[in-house]
This record gives structure tokens, sequence and C-alpha cells, in this order.
């Protein structure tokens, strides 16, 4: 099973085409392993990105560099991931 | 005895959890609920439609399916809540009485069982199918960008590691094939209503192109009126609009394909996620996510039935 720890989840929000674009080619790099949970649209509008944790240093460089902001949606997936399975599985129980 | 009292709609449940239920619902509601295969998945796992129907020989139907992408655990949760809801109105809301006694409804909740087993068993961030890429090690095809319609083009890719990839050919996903036979051997479908989520947006055609659909008014006007009356109920707010303007282009789509079919009513709902959970929206707003999602069901299906075409 594939696990999530450390990955985080960071709210990106381009400013203008050119930053969507940048936005666009991180998720084509095989290197990073980043996973748009929602895509960059229009600039102003929120892109989801997940980045698994070996790549977060270098994905955070990259947005501080080109002066995209961001916030971190969620601290640790994982932890996310453990809390559905235990509330599944009190549900399961009742 | 299983019933579907006993079964916990605010809690998310495993492929076959759902697929039990699927059989007590029909159990429960006999004359109105019947539970039907359209094909297998890449995986060989039934794809199960229920048919909601009180009679007639191929009435006008609408179609609803949610879960073709299976790390959208909202959607299929929202649907088995959904399908109760319709079976428990009927001969009660007048709406749904009304619907039911011209139309039938084919509601298929888990669209992509593949996908689904495998965010339970093995990562729960799988969106795609589970076919096998021929050449690459890469798995799955995005089941919403394998339709025929502006298949290959902008909007998807032709990387097989891409979660956007659009497959080897049009319809090449058994999980999108058995639908595209399923509709097109129906041959009167008025309405597809096909349930995504998170981001908060009801979307029509076209997603492939920028050109304005025919449509474009009506369903415009429909769209409003459905999210204004779902941020009625949590005020949950809505954007709506084409998909290529409210967010990108995007080709091979489930609402394209089935618009250049001759299907008017198409959209795509994207459910809720109001604040920072994303996919993991945690199973206490299951119900929320549902029962506001309703109303702006209810119109367009009210809708439909009273502008037969």
């Amino acid at each position: 099973e594939q696990l999530f720890v450390g990955d985080q989840v960071l709210r990106v929000t381009a400013s203008d085409e050119e930053q969507i674009a940048l936005l666009r080619a991180l998720g084509e790099r095989a290197d990073l392993q980043v996973d748009f949970w929602r895509d960059p649209t229009k600039p102003g509008h929120p892109a989801d990105l997940r980045v698994p944790f070996p790549s977060l240093q270098a994905v955070k460089i990259f947005l501080e560099s080109h002066s995209i902001s961001y916030s971190i949606m969620i601290e640790d997936v994982q932890q996310l991931l453990d809390e559905e399975k235990k509330t599944m599985m009190l549900s399961r129980q009742l | 005895e299983r019933s579907t009292s006993t079964f916990d709609f605010a809690s998310y449940h495993t492929l076959d959890e759902i697929y039990d239920w699927l059989d007590t619902l029909v159990a429960d509601h006999p004359g109105l609920v019947s539970k039907i295969q359209i094909g297998q998945s890449y995986e060989n796992r039934p794809l199960y439609v229920l048919k909601f129907s009180t009679g007639g020989s191929n009435r006008p139907a609408i179609w609803l399916d949610t879960g073709i992408h299976s790390r959208e655990w909202v959607t299929q949760a929202t649907g088995v809540w959904t399908a109760n809801k319709l079976a428990e109105e009927y001969g009660q809301d007048p709406s749904v009485t009304a619907i039911l006694d011209s139309m039938d409804i084919f509601f298929e909740i888990v669209t992509n069982p593949d996908g689904y087993a495998f965010t339970h068993s093995s990562n729960r961030m799988w969106r795609k199918t589970r076919s096998i890429n021929a050449g690459s090690s890469c798995v799955g095809v995005d089941p919403n960008r394998n339709w025929d319609a502006g298949f290959g083009g902008s909007g998807s890719s032709s990387n097989p590691c891409s979660e956007t990839y659009h497959g080897p050919y049009a319809h090449s996903e058994s999980e999108v094939k058995s639908i595209v036979d399923f509709i097109l051997g129906h041959g009167n479908v008025k309405a597809v209503i096909s349930i995504h989520s998170y981001s908060q947006m009801l979307m029509f055609p076209y997603g492939y192109k920028r050109t304005a659909a025919p449509d474009y008014e009506e369903l415009n006007e429909l769209a409003k009126k459905a999210v204004n009356d779902l941020a009625a109920v949590h005020g949950t707010e809505y954007t709506y609009g084409s998909i290529v303007d409210t967010i990108y282009m995007a080709a091979g789509t489930t609402v394209d394909w089935a618009y250049e079919n001759g299907v008017k009513y198409s959209y795509t709902f994207e459910l809720r996620d109001r604040g920072h959970y994303g996919f993991l929206l945690p199973s206490s707003q299951i119900i929320p996510t549902a029962t506001e999602t309703w109303p702006a069901l209810m119109d367009i299906m009210v809708h439909v039935q009273q502008h037969l075409y």
C-alpha cells in the first residue's frame, strides 16, 4: 500500500499566465512526481498540488524563486488518510 | 437481514459494501428499482447500473454516474445517498413522482470499480482506470478523457504516466465503452449528469472547443438556477458555465460526447470541498454534500421532464 507520510498539498495561486505555464511545467516534471488535485486554470484561481515529501523542498524553492504564492492546505496527507481509515473502521464496527 | 435502514450513509464504504447495498436497495423497492449489468471493467469487475422505472417501454431516460475518477470518494457516497433518496421519495415527493411516472433513471454509482478498489487496497490517490498501457510502465487511462469527442485534443495527455492520459484510442476503456454502448443502444437518453469532485462547479459542453454549444443559453440558465438552489442549503458556492470557460480545455469528456450524440442536457458536477481537504473530505461532510446536491439535481431532472425533446 502506498503511503503518503510527509506529503503536503499546497494551494498555489498564479498571478499571471506565465506563472500558470510554470505550474503546468512543474506538473510535467517526472522527477518531482507532483500530482495536481486541482489543475492550474486561470490567474487568481487556486490550484492544489500534492507534493511527495522528498520533493517538497525543491518545489517550494521553485515557487518562491518565481514569486508564486502558495499556502499549505494539508500538512501531512497520510495523517488525514489514517483518520479516514479509522472513521471507516468505527462505522463498520457500529 | 440487511436493509437500507442499517446502511451508514454518513460513512465511506468499500466496493463490496456498495455492491451489496445495491442489492439491498433493489430488495427494498422491488417495483421501482432493478439492477442491470452493462459490462465489465478491465479487471473483470461487473459494471452495475441501478434502473429506476415504473413501467412503460424505452421511456425517455436520465443517466447519472458517480465515481468515474476513483479517488473522488464523496461522489460514490453521494451517489448511494441520492439513489436511496430517489427510491424513498417516489410516491412522496411530487417532483420525483412526476419524473419517474414518465421517465426512467439509470444510475451508475461506481463507474470505475477497478480504480475504486485500488484506492482502498493500494493507493488512495488513484484516479484513472487500471488498464495496462502497452510499452509503458505506467498504468491506467483517465476515463474522462477517453470519450470520442475531441478525443486526443488539447486538454488531455498522450503520456500514459499523466493523470489525464486519454488512452490509445477513443472508448479504449471498457468502463467507458460500456456506457457508450448502453446509451446508444437505449436511444432515448435525454440527460447525462456525471458527478465528480472537487471544486464546486456545474459545467456543460463544450470542453474540447471554444465554440458555444447551440443550447448554451438554456443550459446556462438551468445551471444558474441549480447552483442557486444548491447554495441555499448550506451556503456552498459554485461557479457554473461551459467547461472551457469555467476551467480549461478538456478533450474527450463524458458530457461533450453525450451532447454530440444528441443528449441535450449534459452536465458535470464538481462537488464540494469547501475548505482544505480536497479528495480527503471527511465522511462527516457526506450528508451535507449529498443534501445540497439534491435540489440542484432535481432542478435539472424536473427541467428535463418538462422539456422533453
